[in-house]
């Protein structure tokens, strides 16, 4: 599952990297 | 000690929210009847949605040369993606904050983030909405219910469900400390597809929701059937987001349009 959120497991694991728009 | 435990996870979910969200129901509803000194700006057709590109959301538009040919629909969706994926950040932020959602399966985690994001982004949506429009661009910008419904079809349905879900949702009149409690009991729900941990979860959702009953009968004592109604907005929450997923999907397929790779994450073998 985490494979599938790369997006999200950073989100979770990293707050400090953000998302680009 | 029990209250005193449950009071003390209210103040802490309360201050989560206070820290992690941008906008609250609070500071939208003070733009909203007026109260502050430069009101925000009205986009109620093709013309002042151009003038708010160049000026409230340059930032969104400009980012991608990919945008400017196309036609308006395309760029508000686009301008909607950007605002979800900024909330889908702050909420996982507040996840955090929430005492236990970090020590679940990272696995758990991610689903219920899956999962729970869209359900909580169209319940705190609603603080936003008033029956004329909805405030855009972190409160500078206000776009009319009507310009939204005269757009072309299928952009033209994205938006007119929520405003109904939160005509009704707003009638209950909830406040931040309510609502901070109910996101987290969107978030932490135990019947999320594919969650391994599930009897962590419920003790998680069961604490949550206690706290939030709690809450509800000292803050709102003369409604006694608040409680039952909020309960009833969780199975509203998850049809809206079915349906806002399917048209998602439709856009896709039928329209020159990207999805974000977030969103696309999100949405993937998601109902």
């Amino acid at each position: 599952l985490k494979e599938k959120h790369k997006i999200l497991h950073r989100l979770l694991q990293n707050s400090s990297s953000p998302v680009d728009l | 000690p029990q209250v005193a435990d449950q009071k003390t996870l209210a103040k802490q979910i309360y201050e989560a929210y206070l820290k992690n969200f941008n906008m609250n129901k609070s500071k939208a509803r003070t733009i909203l009847t007026g109260k502050t000194s430069t009101p925000p700006f009205v986009i109620h057709d093709m013309e002042t949605l151009q003038l708010a590109e160049q000026t409230l959301v340059a930032k969104m538009v400009g980012s991608s040369g990919a945008l400017l040919n196309k036609d308006a629909e395309v760029r508000i969706f686009h301008c909607c993606q950007c605002t979800s994926v900024e909330t889908v950040t702050e909420l996982t932020e507040f996840a955090k904050s929430v005492p236990g959602f970090s020590n679940l399966d990272l696995n758990d985690q991610v689903t219920l983030l899956k999962y729970g994001v869209h359900e909580a982004l169209f319940a705190m949506l609603a603080s936003c909405m008033n029956k004329d429009g909805l405030l855009v661009a972190h409160g500078s910008g206000f776009i009319t219910r009507e310009f939204l419904k005269s757009l072309r079809r299928p952009f033209s349905q994205m938006m007119e469900p929520k405003f109904q879900f939160a005509m009704k949702f707003n009638s209950l009149e909830l406040d931040d400390s309510d609502l901070a409690l109910f996101v987290a009991a969107i978030i932490c729900c135990g019947d999320r597809p594919g969650l391994v941990n599930v009897p962590h979860i419920e003790r998680m959702q069961e604490s949550i929701v206690n706290v939030l009953h709690l809450h509800l009968k000292s803050n709102h004592p003369d409604n006694e059937f608040l409680f039952p109604k909020l309960l009833q907005k969780l199975v509203d929450l998850r049809q809206l987001v079915t349906e806002h997923a399917q048209l998602v999907q439709e856009i896709k397929k039928t329209e020159d349009t990207s999805l974000h790779p977030l969103l696309q994450e999100i949405y993937r073998d998601m109902y």
